[in-house]
């Protein structure tokens, strides 16, 4: 089952 | 002070509706360039980017860059008091508490204000690295909207894969599974209406359809919509909001074990 990916692990924070 | 008039107040009535289910609170951030608003749902799952350019509006005037905590559900509780028809002008004093909102109606008849309370936010902001996407599909707004809305009915989450046949939205649930294609279309005449796809190498991710579906509430913004999808990487869903500037949306994939 596919887990539900947060922002920050993509994004950075500035 | 800051001052911003637009004769449309329509926009910002159907703007702030698009909003309000996914972030509960988030910075107006206005400079002599504009007004931009960047925030995360509480979970950090999804992100709102709004832009609205200085010279949309019919009168903007930001002497001093500020940051306005808003509050979208009582925003959307003033604005929902605006004709559709009326003219919106937003007005605060430099380090203002509040937010003038004055409406006027068409015929210069009536004329209300009201002062909306700021709130101190302390938001984290997200650098979004301009990038190249795998794939990139226009379509209509309503298109998006009619296939988001059909597949939560069947499922949760929804694998959506880009390849030459076209553009594929999969999902499955107790029902049974749903997918729809849609496929490269310039044939009709009013360019809202095309779905162009533009896939510089295949991709497919699975995102929850719950976002999906709240993104669409922005329909009424535009008539087209813009998904882009880069393997590993969040999807850009983007609505043009005409020459005022846009409302961009980013929502975390699903992410294997």
């Amino acid at each position: 089952k596919a887990n539900q990916g947060r922002l920050d692990t993509f994004f950075s924070v500035v | 002070m800051f001052e911003a008039r637009i004769t449309q107040g329509s926009v910002l009535k159907k703007l702030v509706e698009a909003l309000k289910e996914l972030v509960t609170e988030g910075n107006f951030d206005v400079s002599s360039t504009g007004l931009t608003l960047q925030a995360m749902d509480s979970s950090h799952v999804c992100l709102v980017s709004l832009t609205l350019r200085d010279d949309g509006f019919d009168h903007y005037r930001c002497d001093r860059n500020m940051a306005m905590g808003i509050h979208f559900g009582n925003l959307s509780k003033i604005l929902k008091c605006a004709g559709n028809e009326d003219t919106i002008t937003l007005k605060a004093e430099d380090n203002a508490d509040t937010l003038t909102l004055m409406f006027e109606s068409a015929n210069q008849d009536r004329i209300s204000d009201f002062d909306l309370k700021l709130m101190s936010i302390e938001s984290e902001h997200l650098g979004i690295p301009d990038q190249d996407y795998s794939a990139e599909i226009k379509m209509p707004s309503a298109e998006y909207q009619r296939i988001v809305r059909d597949l939560t009915s069947i499922g949760d989450t929804v694998l959506i894969s880009a390849t030459k046949e076209g553009i594929k939205f999969s999902t499955s649930g107790d029902v049974g599974t749903a997918n729809i294609t849609l496929r490269h279309n310039t044939t009709p005449e009013k360019p809202e209406e095309q779905t162009i796809i533009d896939l510089k190498e295949p991709v497919a991710l699975t995102f929850a359809l719950r976002y999906l579906n709240n993104f669409s509430k922005a329909t009424p913004l535009a008539p087209q919509v813009k998904l882009s999808l880069t393997k590993d990487l969040p999807i850009f869903v983007e609505y043009q909001v005409g020459d005022l500037g846009n409302v961009r949306f980013f929502l975390a994939p699903k992410i294997d074990d």
